[in-house]
């Protein structure tokens, strides 16, 4: 799998995620 | 038996080797096997937890691969449908009661204030999924009306459950959760219409929703990891149905990037020759191992990594498996449990 697949990928999509979505 | 001779030379019989053997009297149809760390006078064991319809019962290990029952707890009102391992917890046992659906939770406990056996309600309703989760709590997704409800609650060691909280629910309907390995708030759950959620148990936050695609029909995920910043799902297709296009599948390990929320298959694992066509499959999953009972009533290992079939268990003299799950570890080999209709449990090393 790689970045040209699945786009750009972060190590800390859990916290970015967690900052972005409705509480 | 013709699929096993289609596999390489000695295969199946070095891939599993059987180890012991242990044989539920009781009277109604087994439905689900598990395994349960528990403590008693001092004493710490890996047991085995056998579940028929009308009970359940508790296994200790005896020298010469031997197994003694314990105890067997009598749950006569609602037939038993499934056993919900809870991952480092000690003598605790979670079961799932209903008929098609599950109706009822409970938990099967020795008190440690007077040293009997006993059981508690912990949740009752239309649950359509549960999966016990680490540091002794549970969730499940229920439907009491129209807007699906998903709780976690804590469970205490006395078998009372503790503060509950929800999560936001998606619109559609959750079918299995698994817990990301590694990550201990994050859960991920796959929807009836081949959705892949992801939860931050912690605040409740619904984070994405990505399809699966229908390339994958209605999948179960088993396991869940994060490795280098993408999310590796492993799924199951419990209805496995020869496609044009995937073959018959049986497992898929995904990849997501939830950053972006696309995906794609890693690898696919299909049925093995002679099991093509309509299945139903009964499975589980342990590192890159799933196991599964087919329509055959013949149990198949796959390597998920590898993409293809190990090892295969043809129906004994007995008669046919009917379920199959992996134990927990109590050392570094890894141990299949197989269980037949009329309560016989084997137990092979892998």
């Amino acid at each position: 799998c790689s970045e040209s697949d699945l786009g750009p990928i972060s190590l800390n999509w859990f916290e970015e995620l967690s900052a972005e979505a409705p509480p | 038996h013709q699929a096993a001779e289609q596999l390489p030379a000695g295969l199946r019989e070095e891939s599993l080797q059987l180890v012991s053997e242990l044989k539920d009297s009781c009277s109604s149809c087994a439905v689900d096997v598990s395994t349960v760390w528990w403590e008693a006078a001092g004493c710490r064991e890996l047991c085995v937890v056998t579940a028929c319809e009308s009970s359940v019962s508790l296994w200790k290990p005896l020298p010469s691969d031997c197994w003694s029952k314990v105890h067997t707890w009598q749950l006569a009102e609602i037939p038993v449908i499934q056993i919900l391992p809870l991952p480092d917890t000690c003598n605790l046992v979670c079961i799932a009661l209903g008929e098609l659906e599950i109706a009822e939770i409970r938990l099967l406990l020795c008190s440690p204030e007077t040293d009997s056996f006993r059981q508690s309600l912990v949740r009752s309703g239309t649950i359509k999924a549960a999966l016990g989760l680490r540091g002794r709590r549970l969730v499940s997704s229920s439907r009491p009306g129209q807007e699906q409800q998903v709780e976690v609650v804590s469970l205490s060691e006395t078998g009372r459950s503790k503060d509950g909280h929800t999560l936001l629910p998606p619109e559609e309907t959750v079918v299995a959760f698994a817990e990301v390995e590694g990550m201990r708030d994050a859960l991920v759950g796959t929807t009836a219409l081949n959705s892949l959620v992801i939860w931050n148990v912690q605040t409740g936050q619904l984070l994405r929703k990505m399809h699966v695609g229908y390339s994958y029909p209605a999948p179960i995920c088993h396991r869940a990891y994060s490795d280098s910043g993408l999310l590796f799902v492993a799924v199951s297709h419990p209805h496995g149905e020869e496609s044009e296009c995937s073959g018959s599948p049986a497992f898929h390990l995904l990849a997501f990037n939830p950053s972006t929320a696309r995906g794609k298959g890693v690898a696919s694992s299909s049925l093995p020759a002679g099991h093509t066509g309509r299945q139903y499959l009964e499975g589980d999953v342990k590192d890159t191992l799933a196991a599964a009972v087919l329509s055959s009533g013949t149990i198949a290992v796959w390597d998920l990594l590898l993409g293809h079939c190990t090892a295969l268990l043809p129906p004994g003299p007995a008669g046919s498996w009917a379920l199959t799950r992996w134990a927990s570890s109590s050392s570094t080999s890894t141990c299949l449990l197989a269980g037949q209709r009329d309560g016989t449990v084997c137990l092979y090393r892998y």
